[in-house]
C-alpha cells in the first residue's frame, strides 16, 4: 500500500459519497446518468466476487463492501426514490455500444478462462467506459451542477492517482498488471477534457456550461 | 514471483 494506492482509494469514496450528498441534499438526482451508475454497479458486482473466497486484508473487504453500498444505493435513488426528477430524456446513451465491445474483449483478452477471471476482466474493462453515459449526457444538456462537477473530478483523480501507484509499484515491487494499467490509462484520457473544464471554468466559480 | 490474480487492488 502506497500513498498514491490510498489518496486513490479515498478520492474513489469522496467521488461516491459527493454524488449521493448531492442527490439527498437536493432531493433530485438531475443531471445524473442513471445508465452510468447502473454500469458502475455491475463493474463493482462482477469485480468483488472474491469478497468472501479470497481474503486479502480489512481494509480490502471494507472498502469492497462500502463501495459495493453506495453504487446501488446511488442506483435505487435514480430509478426508485427519486425517479421523477431523474432527467431520463437525456440519458440516451446506447449501453449495447459499450457492453458488447467489452465483453467480447474480456472473453478475448484476460489472464485465464475461468468465470471469476473472465467477470474480473469485464469489470475491468466495463469501468475504463462506464462514465461515457454520463459525460454524453452533459455534452447534450451543455451543462453540469457545480457538485456532479466535483464528483467527476474526483472519480478521474482517483484514476489519475492508480496511474501513479502503478508506476510506484513497478519500481518498487516489480509489479505490474498489463490489463489494468491498459485500461486505467484509457478510462484517464476520458477525463482530461473534463479536467480542463474543471480546472478553468468551476475552479474560476463558474458553472460548467458548454457553447 | 507476485502473482496478478490474486487482485489485491479496488
Amino acid at each position: 500500500m502506497n500513498v498514491f494506492r490510498i489518496l486513490g482509494d479515498l478520492s474513489h469514496l469522496l467521488a461516491m459519497f459527493l454524488l449521493l450528498v448531492k442527490i439527498w441534499r437536493s432531493k433530485s438526482c438531475a443531471g445524473i446518468s442513471g445508465k452510468s451508475q447502473i454500469l458502475f454497479a455491475l463493474v463493482f458486482t462482477t469485480r468483488y466476487l472474491d469478497l468472501f473466497s479470497n481474503f486479502i486484508s480489512i481494509y480490502n473487504t471494507v472498502m469492497k463492501v462500502v463501495f459495493l453500498l453506495c453504487a446501488y444505493v446511488t442506483v435505487y435513488m435514480i430509478y426508485w426514490k427519486f425517479r421523477k426528477t431523474f432527467d431520463i430524456e437525456n440519458d440516451t446513451f446506447r449501453l449495447e455500444f459499450l457492453l458488447v465491445p467489452v465483453i467480447g474483449l474480456s472473453f478475448l483478452v484476460n489472464y485465464s478462462y475461468t468465470p471469476t477471471e473472465v467477470l474480473w476482466t469485464f469489470s475491468i474493462y466495463l469501468e475504463s467506459v462506464a462514465i461515457l453515459p454520463q459525460l454524453f449526457m452533459i455534452s447534450k444538456t451543455g451543462e453540469a451542477e457545480t457538485i456532479t462537477t466535483h464528483y467527476l473530478f474526483f472519480l478521474g483523480l482517483y484514476r489519475a492517482l492508480y496511474l501513479a501507484n502503478w508506476i510506484w509499484r513497478y519500481q518498487t515491487e516489480n509489479f505490474y498488471d498489463q490489463i489494468s494499467v491498459v485500461s486505467g490509462v484509457v478510462q484517464t484520457i476520458f477525463y482530461c477534457d473534463f479536467f480542463y473544464l474543471y480546472v478553468t471554468k468551476v475552479l474560476k466559480g463558474k458553472k460548467l456550461s458548454l457553447p | 514471483e507476485y502473482n496478478v490474480h490474486q487482485h489485491d487492488e479496488l
